[in-house]
């Protein structure tokens, strides 16, 4: 016959049932010894008040042992019916009940399969995690460097702008027409000149 | 026979909770 | 019907196994053990075996009481029939380990390994969203520094054929 082991109830309890009954046992013949020997001693002594009493010790031994070894055959039996009933009854997980620190197992019924998976979708995940934050780092620093580029090229057209302004601080809107202006102008000074160059000439002979 | 039953009794009833406390600080670890 | 208790149960086992045992071990019985003793001290004899039965109850008992002294056997016996009471609707056999640590502990540390799987997808989820914004931030600046681009390109090269004239128109003017 198999041995239950009775392991859950062990969980549970902390030992073993049959050996919390082995110690029950144990105790309870103990005591049943104790209180048979008890008991023949109490007779002897009695029996030494008795004057003229022809009862040896030895029979009175063989008395004890009588009911003793009755008594313990019921003992056994008895015992034997009350065990089975504690092992039923009190100390016994019923079959369809879980212990408190197993509810798990029943709440995330997970195979070791199933499991792996888990762990599997968990560094699928982190390694995701670790893309986006690089992702991240990538577009900021982009961003960053957007910043830089768009702040110098705005410095650029800004020039622009101010060299336009200087054009038009002086009077002329456009650099273009100031410079054709300008060339026209200085064209001017020079016919000017010229014609003051011939002109000296002209005295000078006369 | 008795203390083995008790012993491996007790190991399942404390270690899930030993095991447990040092995946959680490890899943914290790389939490962070 | 109602659940008894595990304790009473427990008690009442033992008192009947100690009635079953006294009634047993009779008086007539033990009269027939010690018949010469009873008939010369019979009412020694009542008084001894009465003695007999109290000392093996009292002795049996005090056991017990120190068996749930000592294992703290009531609290524990009270805390399984809360167990039993609150698992009672299930009918079906419930889980027991396997025999296989590994296997056994899957069930232990999964809800924590749920738990960080979904604040890893929260996170990425969150991260890709807040990617997604500056992604597009970043496109944005592109076309705009793109933009930008165009524009000073646009003015350097009315700068260069401004001074691509200028040297012309200034060629004409050193022209003697």
């Amino acid at each position: 016959m198999s041995v239950d082991p009775m392991t859950y109830e062990a969980q549970f309890f902390g030992f073993t049932p049959q050996t919390c009954m082995f110690r029950i046992y144990i105790a309870f013949q103990d005591y049943l010894f104790e209180v048979m020997q008890a008991v023949e001693q109490v007779i002897l002594k009695k029996m030494e008040g008795i004057p003229g009493c022809d009862i040896t010790p030895v029979q009175i031994r063989k008395c004890t042992e009588k009911f003793l070894c009755f008594m313990k055959g019921h003992f056994d039996n008895l015992f034997g019916k009350m065990e089975q009933l504690f092992l039923q009854m009190i100390l016994r997980i019923p079959p369809n009940i879980l212990l408190p620190e197993d509810k798990c197992q029943e709440m995330y019924p997970y195979s070791e399969e199933e499991f792996q998976l888990l762990q599997k979708e968990i560094k699928e995940l982190q390694e995701k995690c670790k893309v986006e934050m690089y992702t991240k780092q990538a577009l900021l620093a982009e961003l960053e460097e957007q910043k830089i580029v768009e702040d110098k090229l705005k410095q650029t057209l800004t020039l622009f702008d101010e060299l336009e302004n200087v054009g038009r601080d002086h009077g002329t809107s456009d650099f273009r027409e100031s410079l054709v202006s300008v060339v026209q102008n200085s064209r001017k000074l020079q016919d000017i000149r010229d014609n003051v160059e011939k002109e000296s000439k002209r005295l000078k002979i006369s | 026979f008795d203390e083995i039953i008790v012993d491996i009794a007790t190991k399942r009833k404390q270690y899930p909770r030993k095991i447990l406390e040092c995946v959680i600080k490890t899943l914290k670890a790389q939490h962070e | 019907g109602t659940a008894v208790s595990r304790v009473k149960l427990l008690d009442t086992m033992v008192d009947t196994f100690l009635q079953k045992l006294i009634a047993a071990g009779s008086y007539q019985r033990f009269t027939d053990c010690y018949k010469h003793f009873h008939q010369l001290q019979p009412e020694m004899t009542q008084r001894i075996y009465d003695k007999f039965v109290t000392q093996l109850q009292a002795s049996i008992r005090e056991e017990i009481s120190e068996i749930k002294e000592e294992g703290n056997l009531e609290t524990v016996l009270m805390s399984l029939d809360k167990i039993v009471e609150d698992g009672k609707k299930r009918k079906e056999p419930a889980w027991r380990p396997s025999g296989t640590p590994e296997k056994d502990l899957c069930s232990v540390l999964a809800p924590y390994f749920l738990q960080q799987r979904d604040t890893l997808r929260r996170h990425v989820q969150k991260q890709e969203a807040k990617n997604q914004e500056l992604a597009e931030a970043v496109l944005a600046g592109r076309r705009q520094v793109e933009e930008l681009q165009r524009q000073v390109q646009a003015r350097q090269q009315a700068w260069q054929a401004l001074h691509r004239e200028r040297r012309e128109l200034a060629a004409v003017l050193k022209e003697p």
